[in-house]
């Protein structure tokens, strides 16, 4: 999922 | 993970227990926007698209299907539950709410990221989630008296997202490469609109008295 924009927060 | 994220994804999970449990206890929604919590399941539907695809950590994937299934189970609630259905205060509860879900998505048409399906309607929901809560301070406004209950779920929800605030902050400092200017942005215009509630929160919590908010 680390593409540039990763949204890793809920 | 910081202890802001941690402590605002734990805060927001705490206001969806609240409303959870003022609906369970008091077999009643008296005082909850219908709209709003429809506005939530949007939110979450739309922002989780990924959920499938997208692997983060259990957390993660954990903490969506929690938020989607506790907005869509509150939705059901006050929509065909009978006893919960019938304290809805529908005549209250007027914000005409789809403006938001139109004004939102066409903002994310012209401001996102990416201009892909999952990256639109990420950024949807980010636009939908900072207006959500307006049919609820509406309706708080036009009902007078605020049960606890309601009041701290209003609380919990507002200050989940002040807290992302501070994480954005960290991670802006700590990590090189940080920057979510749309969640960002979002995210203050979101906790602002809370403002003047936090305001009679803390007069009514300092005072000892019920919460009002002034019509």
């Amino acid at each position: 999922y680390m593409d540039d924009y990763g949204h890793d927060e809920l | 993970m910081n202890i802001f994220r941690l402590a605002g994804d734990m805060t927001h999970l705490l206001s969806i227990l609240v409303l959870l449990l003022k609906i369970y206890a008091t077999k009643s929604c008296s005082g909850v926007s219908r709209k709003t919590q429809e506005l939530y399941a949007i939110v979450f539907l739309a922002r989780y698209l990924d959920l499938f695809t997208d692997f983060i950590s259990v957390y993660n994937t954990f903490m969506k299907i929690v938020f989607i299934a506790s907005s869509l189970a509150i939705v059901w609630c006050i929509r065909v539950h009978p006893m919960v259905k019938r304290s809805y205060d529908k005549d209250l509860d007027t914000f005409r709410h789809y403006l938001l879900v139109a004004a939102s998505f066409l903002l994310a048409l012209f401001l996102h990221e990416k201009f892909t399906f999952l990256e639109i309607f990420w950024a949807f929901s980010i636009y939908l989630e900072a207006v959500a809560i307006l049919p609820q301070l509406v309706l708080l406004q036009r009902s007078g008296n605020v049960d606890n209950l309601t009041g701290q779920y209003v609380f919990f929800l507002g200050a989940y997202r002040g807290l992302y605030i501070l994480n954005w902050i960290y991670r802006y400092l700590t990590e090189p490469r940080f920057t979510r200017w749309i969640a960002c942005v979002s995210g203050v215009v979101q906790t602002a609109l809370y403002a003047d509630f936090f305001y009679y929160y803390f007069i009514s919590w300092k005072n000892n008295s019920k919460l009002k908010l002034p019509a």
